[in-house]
């Protein structure tokens, strides 16, 4: 998973 | 995003509006614990700092200044409001949370995935969310009696973790590289809390009675 793109969820 | 996920994000927004909607059309807010309230504002301000450091989407920022400012509004009309705060249960609304937090902390520092400021931060409002409904719980069962809004205001709560575990699974089948089982843990944990609950509301719903759990 690209780094910025872990956090997506809420 | 997919509908699961997006359905437990409305969930999750309904309940805090019925639950603004009780506060703001009944002047009260008994049967709702403050502890809670202050638990949700806490995840919402430790999870929600990388604001400041990642963009999403605008879909994902907005909605986590939305959350942000009605836990906080809730948590001041509780404590601030003149006439709302006199309805609050304070002799009912006794758990301990100062100790889940401290309990959430220590795990964070343990059980993150990375050792940075953010990432413990991170890791904590994961942990301190799955068990931040107990106050609630608690409270909810020393009453006995649950207010129609109330009842709703947990099944919706307990609704959105359920599509949050549906939108996981779906995940887990159609994107490569899906592990996130901190949360996936969590998540879990949280919802088998509110098993409980979502039994006696069935029953009340199945039998068009008034919501009551056992004392």
């Amino acid at each position: 998973l690209p780094e910025e793109k872990r956090h997506d969820e809420l | 995003m997919n509908i699961f996920r997006f359905l437990g994000d409305m969930t999750h927004l309904i309940s805090i509006l019925i639950l603004l909607l009780k506060i703001y059309a009944t002047k009260s807010c008994s049967g709702i614990s403050l502890k809670t309230q202050e638990l949700y504002a806490l995840v919402f301000l430790a999870r929600y700092l990388d604001l400041f450091t990642d963009f999403i989407s605008v879909y994902n920022s907005v909605m986590k200044v939305v959350f942000i400012a009605s836990s906080l509004a809730i948590v001041w009309c509780m404590r601030r409001h003149r006439v709302v705060r006199r309805s609050y249960d304070k002799e009912l609304d006794t758990f301990r949370h100062y100790f889940l937090v401290a309990a959430c902390l220590a795990l964070a520092l343990l059980v993150q995935e990375k050792f940075t400021f953010l990432e413990v931060l991170w890791a904590f409002s994961i942990y301190l969310e799955a068990v931040a409904i107990l106050p609630q719980l608690v409270l909810l069962q020393r009453s006995g009696n649950v207010d129609n809004l109330t009842g709703q205001y947990v099944f919706f709560l307990g609704a959105y973790r359920a599509f949050y575990i549906l939108n996981w699974i779906y995940r887990y089948f159609t994107e490569t590289h899906f592990s996130r089982w901190i949360s996936c843990v969590s998540g879990l944990v949280q919802t088998a809390l509110y098993a409980d609950f979502f039994y006696y509301y069935f029953i009340s719903w199945k039998n068009n009675s008034k919501l009551q759990l056992p004392a």
